[in-house]
């Protein structure tokens, strides 16, 4: 699955991954 | 912690040492989102536990255009209530000599 990666002006970087599905069905 | 319907997980292992960590944010209800939302997925960041401010991260992650900025004070709090709880974590784990 791909994953994107976002730099935000301030230097932070964010990296968008799929949602963790087995975390979701914890609760 | 409140049910923001937003989720914030550690994405590494704490070692209780590190001032920055590895966190991943993602939306589990959109319900609870004022703006409309746009599903990109999870967003996983580093965060520093003594420098950095949740809201300001928050308002970072609008910037970057995950969120609208009516939603920015609901995902500062979901970063704040996990980062306090890595911190309770980490006082208790000094405190008991573990």
């Amino acid at each position: 699955s791909a994953t994107a990666q976002v730099v935000h002006s301030a230097g932070r970087r964010f990296i968008v991954s799929p949602v963790p599905e087995a975390r979701l069905k914890e609760q | 912690a409140e049910d923001t319907g937003v989720r914030v997980e550690l994405n590494e292992e704490d070692d209780g040492t590190k001032s920055s960590i590895g966190l991943k944010l993602w939306v589990e209800d959109p319900k609870k989102l004022k703006g409309k939302y746009k599903d990109t997925g999870a967003i996983e960041f580093t965060f520093d536990l003594v420098n950095e401010v949740p809201e300001v991260v928050a308002q970072e992650m609008v910037d970057s255009g995950f969120f609208l900025d009516c939603d920015v004070k609901i995902v500062g709090k979901s970063i704040r209530d996990r980062v306090a709880l890595i911190n309770w974590k980490r006082a208790r784990t000094v405190s008991t000599g573990n």
